[in-house]
């Protein structure tokens, strides 16, 4: 199984088109191995962009520098996936 | 799992327990529900559909896929759920009996098996297909990027490790081409409806191109109404639009390549998530989300049943 051990999932409130395009701009970026799992588009929808352990000092420092709003939506990926894991298991044994 | 009052619609299942529970719902009603196999997957896994049908040879039909991007999990639950519904509601929901009278209804439950087992035993976050990208050291190709509806156009990659990278030509994936050969040989899909998650939308074409559909104002309409009764349950809040303009352009998308090839009543649905874990819905969110998808689904098929063309 690959571990999610840390990462973090952070949902983005874009403000302005200017948000959108920094945005766009980092889901371009394949150097700190971002999934985004909604896409920035615009200011109506939020962007959720999980991000591996590695980089999410980075990830922050560049939403901060640009005043994006974020707030962590989930954690740590791998303790939700490891109840649900242990859901699943539990279900399948009954 | 053998008996179909024992499973556990609130909770997510493997994909062997999912086929063995198809065949438990077909033995439980078999003048109604079938197990259709309409090919197998890269991996040699088989697909299925199962088909309500009360008679008739290629009566007009309604094609409902879930799963077609693995992580996507709350999409097959509610599918199974749903699946339930449509059969234990027959000769029951008075609507539902006259829909299963007069056209038949596919359900694709795990219309990306591999990806489906990838991400039970390897990587819970996997979205695309598991076939094997010539020149590539990554594998796999979005499903939803690789029909023929401006195939490779914006909205979609052509690099193999990207999660949305629409593949070497149209059709590529054989989980896509044998929902396609089954839907041109039928010939009489009225609607086509592909069911994802998450973010609470309900789109209709095009994903493609940002121009509106010629039926653009009909489509919008009958989303609108499905939402109203999809959120009468929960209060649960959808946005309908165009793919494109609700989103984002897309390339090479299923429901964009449904309508150009004349099913009207094409829509898409992005489920539920209450802004807290996204594509890891906890389990005991299924039933609710399953019930309310159950509302606006049935709203878009009533349309479709009374508006024939």
């Amino acid at each position: 199984h690959k571990l999610f051990i840390g990462d973090q999932v952070l949902r983005i409130n874009a403000e302005s088109e200017e948000h959108i395009q920094l945005l766009k701009e980092l889901e371009d970026d394949e150097g700190w191995e971002l999934d985004f799992w909604t896409h920035p588009a615009s200011t109506d929808l939020p962007v959720d962009i999980h991000v591996p352990f590695a980089s999410l000092h980075a990830v922050k420092n560049f939403l901060q520098a640009h005043k994006i709003p974020f707030h962590v939506m989930i954690n740590n990926l791998q303790e939700l996936l490891d109840e649900e894991q242990e859901g699943v298991e539990l279900n399948a044994m009954q | 799992e053998r008996n179909a009052r024992s499973f556990n619609f609130g909770a997510y299942h493997t994909l062997d327990t999912i086929y063995s529970w198809m065949d438990t719902l077909v033995a439980a009603h078999p003048n109604l529900v079938s197990k259709v196999q309409i090919g197998t997957s890269y991996e040699n896994r088989p697909m299925y559909a199962l088909k309500f049908s009360t008679g008739g040879n290629k009566r007009p039909a309604i094609w409902i896929d879930a799963g077609i991007h693995a992580r996507e999990w709350v999409s097959t639950a509610s599918a199974v759920w749903m699946a339930d519904k449509m059969a234990t509601d027959y000769g029951v929901d008075p609507s539902v009996t006259s829909l299963l009278g007069q056209m038949d209804v596919y359900l694709s439950i795990v219309t990306n098996p591999d990806g489906y087992v990838y991400t039970h035993t390897s990587d819970r976050m996997w979205r695309k297909t598991r076939s094997v990208n010539t020149g590539s050291v990554c594998r796999g190709v979005d499903p939803n990027r690789n029909w023929d509806a401006g195939f490779g156009g914006p909205g979609a990659s052509k690099n193999p490790c990207s999660d949305s990278y629409h593949g070497p030509h149209a059709h590529s994936e054989i989980e896509v081409k044998n929902v396609v050969d089954l839907v041109q040989s039928h010939g009489n899909f009225k609607a086509f409806i592909s069911v994802h998650a998450y973010s609470q939308l309900l789109m209709y074409p095009y994903g493609y191109s940002c121009t509106s559909v010629p039926h653009q104002a009909e489509l919008d309409s009958v989303g609108r109404s499905a939402v109203q009764a999809l959120s009468s349950l929960y209060g649960t809040s959808y946005k309908v639009g165009s793919i494109c303009k609700i989103i984002y352009q897309a390339s090479g998308g299923s429901i964009d390549w449904s309508y150009d090839i004349g099913i009207k009543y094409s829509f898409a649905f992005e489920l539920r998530d209450t802004g807290r874990y996204g594509f890891l819905l906890p389990a005991n969110q299924i039933i609710p989300t399953a019930s309310e998808t159950w509302l606006g689904l049935k709203h878009i098929m009533e349309y479709v049943r009374d508006h024939p063309y």
